[in-house]
């Protein structure tokens, strides 16, 4: 990959706890436009996990692109994934890179 | 009504 070309990560999500246990903060028609991870909860689904780190910037969640999406909207579409009982993961394509792809 | 401002707006899951 080029100098300035992000890499993106997929990282799966056991639910293995009763919350997600991250914040989000950014989204559409801010100046984060991708949903940026502020907070991991220790105890959370997504600290056992421990490949999603403060700082990282989602790109999509089950497949589904949050570019475009104002913060409500990424904010439902993370929630419902980790809501349905059609899956007992989340996976989310996030990258280290701030950037608005 | 004012813009939308989600500038700050955090969510916690």
């Amino acid at each position: 990959p080029g100098l300035l070309e992000p890499t993106s990560t997929l990282v799966r999500v056991a639910k293995s706890a009763s919350t997600l246990g991250i914040a989000i903060e950014g989204g559409a028609n801010t100046r984060q436009p991708l949903p940026r991870i502020v907070t991991i909860q220790r105890g959370g689904s997504a600290h056992n996990c421990g490949q999603l780190k403060v700082g990282q910037v989602i790109l999509e969640v089950n497949g589904v692109s949050l570019r475009g999406r104002e913060h409500r909207d990424a904010a439902r579409i993370i929630a419902e994934a980790f809501k349905t009982k059609e899956r007992d993961h989340v996976d989310f394509l996030v990258t280290e890179f701030n950037v608005a792809l | 009504s004012p813009p939308k401002e989600y500038e700050d707006e955090v969510t916690f899951f």
